[in-house]
């Protein structure tokens, strides 16, 4: 899972 | 961004806003949960660090900063200005149960073992069981009020949403955040005798209580 991409979420 | 996901934050932010009416124009935080309270600021504040280094859009830099502002709003408004009408009787969860473990999961299991990533992680695990100390308090005082159901609804549906988010993005993007999911359907589970409660009765108009 990409978890930098994650974090585009609140 | 998706119309779950869209209509999550605004589920959340109505839930935010219709607690601080409540207490703003009640005067009385009675039947919250300080507690709760104080660990959803500890969730935003943990998660939110990278709000002036990591700019996604207009849209999450306000969302994240009108979150900071009204849960650390709400935990002033019961801790200082209506302090004499917090129920710390009923509000007897003991917060360091889910603070520690949570903390020691978050350096267990993380995507990547840096502090920015550790915290993002301690966040999500923390927001999961941050309602416990609410629901707790529902179950010891044996009812809510009417306003207060529909405050937890609307914070329960929030993360539900993001789960069918989840679902879409994974299907659409084929991005998913495991950590994120898990976490996500933990708290939404938690949720599920309350949503039970009040649909077959708040919806109907009757007090929510609890069985004795």
């Amino acid at each position: 899972p990409a978890s930098g991409s994650g974090k585009d979420e609140l | 961004m998706n119309v779950f996901r869209l209509v999550g934050d605004l589920s959340h932010l109505l839930a935010i806003i219709i607690l601080l009416l409540k207490i703003w124009k009640t005067r009385s935080c009675a039947g919250v949960s300080g507690k709760s309270q104080i660990l959803f600021s500890l969730v935003f504040i943990t998660r939110y660090l990278d709000l002036f280094t990591n700019f996604i859009s207009v849209y999450n830099s306000v969302m994240k900063i009108i979150y900071l502002v009204t849960s650390l709003g709400t935990v002033y408004l019961m801790y200082f200005k209506f302090k004499a009408t917090y129920d710390s009787n009923h509000d007897t969860f003991r917060i360091e149960f889910l603070v520690v473990p949570v903390g020691g999961l978050s350096f267990l299991v993380n995507h990547d073992f840096t502090p920015l990533e550790i915290l993002w992680t301690f966040s999500i695990y923390l927001e999961s069981v941050a309602i416990l100390p609410q629901l707790f308090m529902i179950s010891k005082t044996g009812e809510a009020e009417t306003i207060t159901s529909h405050y937890l609804f609307a914070l329960g549906s929030y993360r539900a949403l993001y789960i069918v988010n989840w679902v879409y993005r994974y299907y659409t993007e084929g991005f998913f955040d495991l950590i994120a999911i898990v976490a996500g359907c933990v708290q939404t589970i938690l949720y599920c005798d309350f949503f039970y409660l009040y649909i077959t009765k708040v919806l109907k108009g009757k007090q929510l209580k609890l069985p004795a």
